[in-house]
């Protein structure tokens, strides 16, 4: 096995069903 | 077709110089020109070595410096495909489109598929409540072009980034994909990337083989660099994913890549030049029917497995992008560590060739809403190299490390099935896959 120097290692987990209505956050939704 | 030669390319904008008014059509025209020269010389190149398609970046035409008003003169009106159009052959069709008529006799001229972002315009009038002011939208949009020159795919960008104040939301997002010889292809752009809709739906629901993805990403290290972030993302979602990234170095924009949902074909980062880069790499063409398909993971399986490790660890907070992460130093050369966040722990097993006394690692936690630039739900575990010694740079970020893991494995226990695992190496070179894995069970662990 190789010996590696990390920087950084994730598990970036996206949980949807807790998203406010809408991702994008432009000027559409600003207002 | 089985498989075939992929391109994307990594282009070095010439961007307009700032300015407070619109300039004339021929003025943006011009600047566009200069874009596209640029284009084309990597769409022949690509041609030249048996590229089918190739994918250019997201505002790899005009830049992204812009207002409303002065992104008017450089927008097109772009029709729907359904129209079944190829501007190379019928130029006026609908109005004034030169830059529609150039990119389809690019890809007619090289037999090649084409990947651009454009800006479409479409009137509105006060029927719609929704019209703007000025009487029309304005769409971030991606446009693809068949060997033929044929318009066979538009799409308008959904998830806007704050900053794009010159473009409007479309009233819906949209499922766009197209079959081709080589596969059936989706395609979104950049910030769509963190959304449900279109990037999951556009896998899950429409099952594309391969995704576009222009892009004009700059790298925030140390979560959300391109190349590990995407590539993670191909990975995750078991697709093919075609990455062409703006190269900016000022703005710390690059990072493109060709990734198989089994491994990184190629990929390109260079914060040393200001110069573009064509990639090329063959892809299967219908992955998930290989033998190298990457199996499904449950990714809490181990970690709601494991025993939690009950050794007395002092936590402490740190911010990594204005979330709120909890962290446990590593202290030792080997450990076993378990830090929770309200519902999500992570768990990290590791050994070190040797714990060097001048740098610090954490394992740290997040459970939360991301609100700064965009609103996403996040559930992230991360081991990571603190900036210095004092563990308040606990998730600023980093560039090198010396120290070596023999061994580790990551895992967490996610309420998601959505989890994208990343590795990073010094000097923000990404691991290969033959260095680590992801087990069935949830776990990124290396190879031993």
């Amino acid at each position: 096995g190789a010996s590696l120097p990390v920087l950084v290692s994730a598990l970036y987990g996206r949980v949807f069903e807790k998203d406010p209505p809408r991702l994008g956050q432009g000027p559409g939704k600003l207002q | 077709l089985d498989t075939f030669i992929a391109a994307v390319y990594e282009h070095a904008v010439i961007l307009p110089n700032r300015t407070e008014t619109p300039v004339s059509k021929e003025d943006a025209l011009l600047l566009m020109n200069k874009n596209i020269d640029v284009l084309e010389n990597a769409v022949q190149l690509a041609a030249k070595q048996g590229a089918h398609i190739i994918v250019t970046p997201e505002d790899g035409i005009y830049g992204w410096v812009f207002t409303r008003e002065t992104i008017y003169p450089y927008l097109e009106d772009i029709p729907d495909p359904e129209v079944n159009w190829i501007p190379c052959r019928d130029p006026q069709r609908f109005g004034h489109t030169p830059v529609q008529e150039r990119l389809s006799c690019l890809a007619k001229d090289n037999s090649i598929y084409i990947v651009a972002n454009i800006g479409d315009k479409k009137p509105c009038n006060a029927h719609d409540p929704q019209c703007p002011a000025d009487g029309h939208y304005q769409h971030n949009t991606n446009v693809v072009f068949d060997s033929e020159g044929k318009l066979v795919a538009r799409y308008h960008k959904y998830n806007l980034f704050a900053p794009e104040i010159q473009f409007d939301f479309p009233k819906d997002s949209e499922l766009v994909a197209f079959e081709t010889p080589f596969g059936k292809f989706g395609l979104f752009t950049c910030f769509d990337i963190f959304s449900h809709d279109p990037a999951v739906v556009v896998v899950d629901d429409l099952g594309v083989d391969s995704v576009l993805y222009p892009a004009a990403w700059y790298n925030t290290l140390p979560l959300l660099s391109a190349v590990p972030f995407h590539s993670a993302w191909a990975r995750a979602m078991r697709v093919n994913l075609l990455a062409a990234n703006t190269h900016n170095t000022s703005m710390h924009m690059t990072g493109s890549g060709i990734y198989a949902p089994e491994a990184v074909r190629v990929f390109h980062y260079d914060m040393e030049t200001e110069s573009g880069q064509l990639l090329l790499a063959e892809l299967r063409a219908r992955p998930r029917l290989e033998p190298t398909f990457p199996a499904s993971v449950d990714w809490s399986a181990y970690a709601q497995s494991v025993k939690l490790s009950s050794c007395e660890q002092s936590n402490f907070p740190g911010m990594i992008y204005f979330d709120k992460f909890t962290f446990t130093e590593l202290k030792k050369d080997t450990g076993n560590y378990t830090v929770c966040q309200k519902d999500l722990c992570c768990h990290l097993t590791y050994r070190m060739s040797e714990k060097r006394m001048d740098e610090a690692y954490a394992l740290g936690v997040f459970d939360g809403l991301h609100t700064v630039e965009g609103q996403y739900y996040l559930q992230i575990c991360t081991l990571l190299k603190c900036q210095t010694t004092d563990l308040k740079t606990c998730g600023e970020p980093v560039g090198s490390a010396f120290t070596k893991f023999e061994e580790f494995s990551l895992s967490g226990t996610f309420g998601t099935s959505y989890v994208f695992p990343q590795m990073a190496l010094s000097g923000s070179q990404l691991a290969s896959e033959r260095h680590y894995e992801v087990s069935r069970d949830g776990r990124l662990r290396s190879r031993s």
